[in-house]
């Protein structure tokens, strides 16, 4: 069952989108942080072959099934997180980048990321100073169980305080902004790691954008309730 | 014909500063292309920054060490074109009647100009956004492509306060791009804000069919017994026909190396 065909059409120049339906798997092994279990990882492929022509194109990446819950405590004000149904301590590391000069090599990040893990840290923040991290270093994330806390690329020091005071309205082309986002989430959503995307460091971004990755970043509704502000009320799964 | 899939171009760059290049990128990629790591060209770093393209070749001392990143112009005293560099490299790529091929940069900073056998195109601003150039009918199946690509800072570099600071002028903010380079309480400002090609650059081989950005999600119940796996993919048909495709997805796992349950 976790081999499937599908047939399709698609017109001249057309550009579809396609679901599969659902492939079901009975107690797979799960995707764990470091310290709480084994980084299971499947292999999910997908192939598409034209009539006439034979294979067109082909993608796969590695997927961990797992499944992860936050929310604010009201008695602490801090994040508690939860890994399959566990709660889970979080010990984080802060991170900008691997080099200054982004030579970011896969020796590099496998070596930074290890670190981490043999520290005994289960998460690490990607602080919205820097950079949006890229698949390789997500890659050894997935296999060393960090976690990752992503931050989009706004900041306190550059959008609304600091001397001279910044510009609190954030970067100049909103737009943009939220195009870079949405591009950066397709590019890095696949990954059992990626635990949380926060809008900014030590503040909200402006509020047009604020809303817009909020809306964008929601769950599903096959997956969730949600209230008229798109915030999860329940969980359906 | 060219095997399906990418491949990445990630050697053979040079680079110079545009400012001791008198051609255009037409002539770079038709009639002029550079011989080679000679003056003013030279090895370039590409994933990297201009920086570390300038680092490589002992052009400026390594930042990182004692206090020699001060000895390095920063692009508020020496302007935005100093750190402007053309990047160069050859590539060759054949391909069948029905196949095509993108050029892909998965993050450039800050935004470029790109010139494949003297065809111009654009990449648009943003530090974190992908490319993806669908190159096929400027290619050269039976010689080597001539690929120069024109590497522009972000807008906003912003000028370093003599104290430093948080950010610097808090310029760099204006633009979606890495806030860090104009400096922080841990680290000295970047003097190029990292221009570059600082992400892959490919090329990928389709047939007419090319999968986009798949989507894997999975869904829970019975305390975890029962799973399910989502998949949504995106499909562009770049032919002049309906395509007829079979569409496969299979989820293995390997058991230990060399056996794997599907």
């Amino acid at each position: 069952e976790h081999l499937q065909t599908q047939h399709l059409s698609i017109s001249p120049s057309a550009r579809v989108q396609y679901s599969f339906p659902e492939l079901f798997f009975y107690k797979p092994n799960l995707w764990w942080p470091n310290g709480m279990g084994k980084q299971s990882l499947y292999n999910v492929s997908i192939t598409v072959d034209v009539k006439g022509h034979g294979e067109s194109d082909s993608w796969s990446h590695p997927f961990g099934f797992r499944k992860i819950e936050s929310h604010i405590d009201n008695a602490t004000g801090g994040r508690l997180f939860k890994v399959n149904g566990q709660p889970i301590f979080i010990r984080g590391g802060n991170w900008i980048l691997s080099d200054g000069l982004l030579r970011l090599s896969k020796k590099r990040y496998k070596a930074d990321i290890k670190f981490h893990a043999d520290m005994n840290f289960n998460m690490i923040r990607c602080w919205g100073g820097g950079l949006a991290e890229r698949p390789e270093f997500y890659d050894y994330c997935d296999i060393y169980g960090l976690l990752v806390w992503q931050e989009f690329w706004i900041t306190g020091d550059c959008d609304g305080r600091g001397i001279p005071v910044s510009n609190p309205d954030g970067p100049l082309d909103h737009q943009l902004f939220l195009l870079c986002a949405r591009d950066t989430v397709k590019l890095l959503r696949n990954h059992p790691s990626l635990a949380l995307w926060v809008g900014g460091n030590e503040q909200t971004p402006p509020h047009d954008i604020n809303m817009a990755l909020k809306y964008d970043l929601r769950l599903h509704p096959d997956f969730a309730k949600l209230d008229e502000n798109g915030q999860s009320i329940e969980d359906l799964s | 014909m060219a095997e399906i899939g990418k491949t990445k171009l990630d050697s053979g760059w040079v680079a110079a500063r545009s400012t001791d290049i008198q051609l255009t990128g037409t002539q770079l990629t038709t009639t002029h292309p550079p011989a080679g790591p000679t003056s003013p060209w030279m090895e370039a770093v590409v994933p990297g920054t201009v920086l570390a393209t300038l680092v490589k070749n002992k052009l400026v001392p390594d930042p990182f060490y004692g206090l020699e990143n001060e000895s390095i112009l920063d692009i508020a005293d020496a302007g935005r074109e100093y750190y402007t560099f053309w990047f160069f490299r050859t590539f060759h790529c054949k391909l069948s009647g029905n196949q095509h091929v993108d050029l892909n940069f998965r993050a450039i900073n800050y935004y470029a100009e790109v010139y494949l056998n003297g065809h111009k195109m654009v990449l648009p601003e943003g530090m974190f956004r992908r490319h993806s150039l669908d190159v096929t009918d400027v290619l050269h199946p039976d010689k080597q492509n001539l690929l120069a690509v024109l590497v522009h800072p972000p807008n906003h570099p912003g000028t370093i306060p003599p104290e430093g600071g948080q950010g610097g002028d808090h310029e760099i903010g204006k633009d979606i791009a890495a806030q860090y380079v104009e400096g922080w309480d841990w680290m000295a400002p970047i003097r190029d804000r990292n221009t570059g090609i600082w992400d892959e650059v490919s090329i990928s081989v389709t047939g007419p069919v090319k999968i986009i950005d798949p989507h894997l999600v999975a869904s829970f119940f019975d305390n975890y017994k029962r799973v399910y796996l989502h998949s949504t993919i995106e499909l562009e048909n770049r032919s002049s026909w309906v395509a007829d495709c079979a569409l496969n997805i299979q989820v293995s796992t390997e058991l230990e190396e060399g056996i794997c349950l599907v």
